[in-house]
């Protein structure tokens, strides 16, 4: 409505322009919240670095742009791990989740990227254990091993879903991939946390519906 | 639709653009840079019912004759969104996790009367 007048459908008076435009800004906040099912705005603790950021990007638009076995989904997860302890030969992957997110996603698909920078002669092998916290103690078990033979240097892919659905059956969720390597081939992360060849996991998922009773 | 002028007062679509640095929100959104939480005001006397939405034709204008006839005893329609389109997301999560998401009928595109 004109200034100093009221709203024709509402009956509120017409408010001043600054007032107005928070109104507004509070109400795209709501939204936006109610919408992404958030209590409140997340505090970001420790953003990736950028080049492990983009290369993550590049390969869920290459993952959709060929479409192929990826099922569309409203939802994409871009997961990067933290390093954990690691020998000359092997290193451990921490992926962690919120409980919001294991409990508002169903996962579709997940599958783990990984880059080998080791010179490859023929096919070598490496391990690759998905861990979890071993409810009795402090240790870890082992919940699956696979095997993968690697041709060479470049970038390899694991599906992970059903690793990454148990563990968003977990109370907490939080998984730790162990890599094990040839003793020859030295480290099998990049040293540099922010290198554009860091280890992530892009999964597909959507908003797990809840429950509803369909009264007829 | 029509897209609201400085003078509007028929039903329009009202631009509005929430900058999400203005808010600080920019270090967990990625992207975009914010959301276009345009809004539907303006008046919708009888003899803009329907419209848009019913095709130029001799049947609109016969129906426009009535409105306007019964316009005493008649109530206004709405103004209300006729198109919308999704917003498209990228943002961290508290565990520093990125989560791509539509969100379905953020945007309003265009308004017009019920």
């Amino acid at each position: 409505a004109a200034k100093g007048e009221w709203c024709p459908a509402c009956g509120v008076a017409t408010l001043a322009p600054g007032a107005q435009r928070d109104a507004l800004l509070a109400l795209a906040k709501q939204s936006i919240l109610a919408k992404l099912r958030l209590p409140g705005r997340p505090s970001v603790p420790q953003p990736p670095a950028r080049a492990a950021l983009l290369t993550a990007l590049r390969r869920v638009r290459e993952q959709r742009s060929d479409g192929g076995s990826v099922p569309s989904s409203p939802l994409t997860l871009l997961l990067l791990p933290s390093a954990g302890s690691s020998t000359s030969r092997s290193v451990h992957l921490h992926f962690r989740f919120s409980q919001e997110v294991a409990g508002s996603t169903e996962i579709q698909q997940a599958t783990l990227y990984l880059f080998w920078a080791a010179p490859g002669r023929g096919a070598q092998p490496v391990t690759v254990r998905f861990l979890q916290p071993d409810p009795a103690g402090p240790n870890v078990t082992v919940a699956s091993e696979t095997r993968l033979e690697v041709p060479g240097a470049g970038w390899t892919t694991l599906d992970v879903g059903a690793a990454v659905r148990s563990l968003f059956r977990q109370d907490t969720p939080r998984l730790t991939v162990e890599l094990e390597v040839p003793e020859d081939w030295g480290s099998p992360l990049p040293s540099d946390h922010g290198d554009a060849h860091w280890p992530f996991v892009v999964a597909q998922a959507r908003a797990r519906t809840p429950h509803r009773l369909h009264r007829r | 639709g029509v897209d609201c002028g400085a003078d509007s007062r028929m039903c329009c679509r009202q631009e509005f653009f929430v900058d999400f640095k203005e808010i600080g929100w920019e270090d967990w959104i990625i992207q975009p840079e914010g959301y276009h939480m345009n809004f539907c005001a303006g008046l919708c006397p009888l003899h803009m019912a329907g419209i848009p939405g019913l095709a130029a034709s001799f049947h609109t204008a016969v129906l426009n004759r009535i409105k306007a006839a019964s316009a005493a005893a008649a109530v206004d329609s709405c103004c209300v969104p006729t198109q919308r389109r999704p917003l498209s997301l990228l943002y961290y999560d508290r565990d520093s996790n990125i989560v791509k998401t539509d969100i379905p009928d953020m945007i309003v595109d265009s308004c017009g009367c019920t």
